[in-house]
């Protein structure tokens, strides 16, 4: 078991900030 | 008409600082930090008309539904939110976001993602919070594990990263950590903003018209 916490975490929607950039 | 637009128009919103300091203070050029400023006055402006961005305007954008609450895009608005005001002010997205530039140094990135797991603020990531965090995103997927898997798991993390075995991640643990994994911290840059000038053309237009008549 290779998995780590906060790659975990990383997977996360608050994470990705490309929706700032989409036009809305 | 362009410095009209950019001297009469600008100064009146609160926050706004010139965009040649900011340029200076970041990753981003003159010309990009007046396309952010496009992008932050559309932002700005999508619920409440005031020129700053409120806490409900980041979460419309990022999940386009002003009502959903996510542990990590609130840590992010925080960490935007320098002066802990309550709204994201334009020079603080422009420094904010010029940490996630692609050209950003790898030490910025390094710190603002220490500051982000570090949910209490503390100056540590502790055991509690890194479980915490685990649960959150398991409570917005679809991904399932059981309460002995994910003690597993962060117990791992926890013994891989905290080097010196006192229970928290220290600074020095965690860019350790990251050395050893930089995966981790691929969130923490958008290759958008390499493009942001070409994201909002009709700026550069205005801005050379600008640069001319200086």
């Amino acid at each position: 078991n290779n998995l780590n916490a906060f790659d975990i975490i990383s997977f996360s929607s608050g994470f990705d900030l490309s929706g700032l950039f989409e036009d809305k | 008409m362009g410095c009209y637009f950019s001297t009469s128009k600008k100064s009146k919103i609160p926050g706004y600082e010139d965009p040649t300091v900011l340029a200076s203070e970041t990753p981003f050029t003159v010309s990009e930090v007046e396309a952010l400023y496009e992008l932050y006055m559309k932002l700005s402006n999508s619920i409440i008309e005031d020129g700053l961005i409120h806490k409900e305007e980041f979460q419309l954008a990022l999940f386009r539904n002003r009502n959903k609450r996510n542990l990590f895009a609130d840590r992010i608005f925080d960490l935007f939110d320098v002066k802990r005001n309550g709204v994201i002010e334009f020079g603080e997205f422009v420094r904010s976001l010029g940490v996630f530039h692609p050209n950003a140094p790898l030490e910025d990135k390094i710190a603002f993602a220490f500051r982000l797991y570090d949910l209490r603020q503390t100056g540590y990531i502790e055991r509690e919070e890194l479980k915490e965090m685990v649960l959150a995103l398991l409570n917005e997927s679809d991904l399932v594990l059981s309460d002995d898997m994910i003690e597993s798991i962060v117990d791992k993390t926890f013994k891989d990263a905290d080097t010196k075995d006192d229970g928290k991640i220290d600074q020095d643990e965690w860019k350790a950590f990251v050395t050893q994994h930089p995966s981790l911290i691929k969130n923490m840059t958008l290759p958008y903003l390499k493009d942001i000038s070409m994201a909002f053309p009709s700026f550069i237009a205005r801005t050379e018209v600008e640069e001319q008549e200086l």
